[in-house]
C-alpha cells in the first residue's frame, strides 16, 4: 500500500506544503505541486530565505537560484543568480519545459524570462537594503567570504586583490549558517 | 531555501528548490539549491531528495543525488538521508545542513547536522491537515 500522494518540505514552510497538497489533492501533477508550493514561499519570503527582498550580496542587490527535476523523464530546468525576476521556480520550469538546456544563470537568464513573458522588477526592499547597509557602514563588512586577498578581508571591505604569499589550507567560515541564513 | 519533494496520484516524483542563496556572498555565487543532485533530486524508480544547508559545502557531495542511490540500494529514506549527512560530516565537521528523503512508496525521512533538530513538513492522506515533523541532528 503506498502512502501516495506526499508532499515534504524541508524547514517550517508548512504554507508551501499546503499548497502543493492542495494541487495533489485535486489530481495536479507533482511537477505543479512543486512549482506552486515553492511559489508560495517566493511570494512569502519564508524566513527571509527564499524570494526576493532577502540575503542581500556584497552589492546589497538579491538574486535568486531555483531547481525543478521530473522524475519521471530526468528532465531538469535551473537557473542561478537570476536577477530582477521573483518568479525563479517558474523560470527553471520554462527552462525544463521551453528549451533542450538545463541550466541558465545570471543576467542570460533574466533575458531568457523576460523573452518568456516574466516581469523584470528590482527585487531589493527596505528591509533587505537596510540589512546590507548595516553589514557594509556599520559592520565593516563582516562577515564575507573572502580569503587570500588584500586588504585583510577579516577586517575591511573591499575592492580586494590577490594576496602574493598565502597557505593553501581549507578555512575556517566565520559565516554563521542558521535558519535564518542558508541555502 | 525551500526544498520540496512529492509524489503525485500516478506516482510520478518531481523535487525543486527555491531561494535567495546566503546574504552577503559574492556576486556571482550559488550554492547548492540549484544544482541537479545537490539541492535536489527525483527518480520515478527510486523517490527523491532535497537538501539545505551550507551550500558552499554541501554541493560538493551531491547530497540529494546520494540519498535516492541509498534509497535504490535498499535503506530507509531516514538511513539514506543520514548517509548523505555523514559524507559531508567526515570532512566538514562543523558543517550545518539537512536533507530529507522521500521513497516512491511513500516512506520519507531525514537527517541534519549542525543544529540540535530540524524541522520538516509532511502531508499526506493519513492525517488531515499538515504536520511538522522534527529530527535530531547528528
Amino acid at each position: 500500500d503506498k502512502n501516495i500522494p506526499i508532499a515534504i518540505t524541508t524547514w517550517w514552510f508548512y504554507n508551501a506544503t499546503i499548497k502543493a497538497w492542495d494541487v495533489l489533492k485535486e489530481g495536479g501533477t507533482a511537477l505543479d505541486a512543486i512549482e506552486q508550493g515553492a511559489t508560495v514561499c517566493e511570494v512569502q519570503q519564508c524566513d527571509g530565505t527564499v524570494g526576493y527582498g532577502g540575503s542581500p550580496d556584497e552589492d546589497g542587490e538579491t538574486t535568486l537560484d531555483a531547481l525543478i527535476m521530473d522524475g519521471k523523464t530526468m528532465n531538469v530546468g535551473a537557473v542561478g543568480a537570476l536577477r530582477r525576476i521573483k518568479s525563479a521556480i517558474s523560470v527553471a520550469r520554462h527552462v525544463m519545459e521551453r528549451t533542450k538546456h538545463s541550466f541558465l544563470v545570471g543576467e542570460l537568464a533574466t533575458q531568457f524570462a523576460v523573452q518568456m513573458g516574466f516581469k523584470e522588477e528590482p527585487l531589493t526592499t527596505q528591509q533587505s537594503k537596510q540589512m546590507w547597509m548595516k553589514w557594509h557602514n556599520e559592520d565593516n563588512c563582516q562577515p564575507n567570504f573572502w580569503m587570500n586577498v588584500k586588504p585583510d578581508p577579516s577586517k575591511y571591505c573591499g575592492p580586494y586583490s590577490t594576496l602574493d604569499n598565502f597557505r593553501r589550507e581549507s578555512p575556517a567560515s566565520n559565516v554563521k549558517v542558521d535558519r535564518y541564513n542558508h541555502d | 531555501t525551500i526544498g520540496m519533494v512529492a509524489i503525485d496520484g500516478n506516482g510520478d516524483v518531481a523535487a525543486g528548490t527555491s531561494t535567495n542563496g546566503a546574504r552577503f556572498k559574492i556576486p556571482g555565487r550559488i550554492g547548492d539549491s540549484p544544482i541537479p543532485g545537490s539541492g535536489a533530486y527525483a527518480d520515478n524508480s527510486v523517490g527523491g531528495a532535497a537538501a539545505t544547508g551550507d551550500g558552499d559545502v554541501m554541493l560538493r557531495f551531491l547530497p540529494s543525488f546520494l540519498a535516492v542511490e541509498e534509497m535504490r540500494r535498499g535503506a530507509t529514506p531516514t538511513d539514506a538521508a543520514r548517509t548523505a549527512v555523514l559524507r559531508i560530516a567526515a570532512h566538514y565537521e562543523d558543517f550545518m545542513g539537512a536533507v530529507v528523503a522521500l521513497k516512491n512508496d511513500g516512506q520519507y525521512g531525514a537527517a541534519c547536522h549542525g543544529m540540535d533538530t530540524f524541522p520538516f513538513v509532511v502531508q499526506d492522506n493519513t492525517k488531515e491537515s499538515f504536520r511538522v515533523e522534527t529530527v535530531q541532528c547528528l
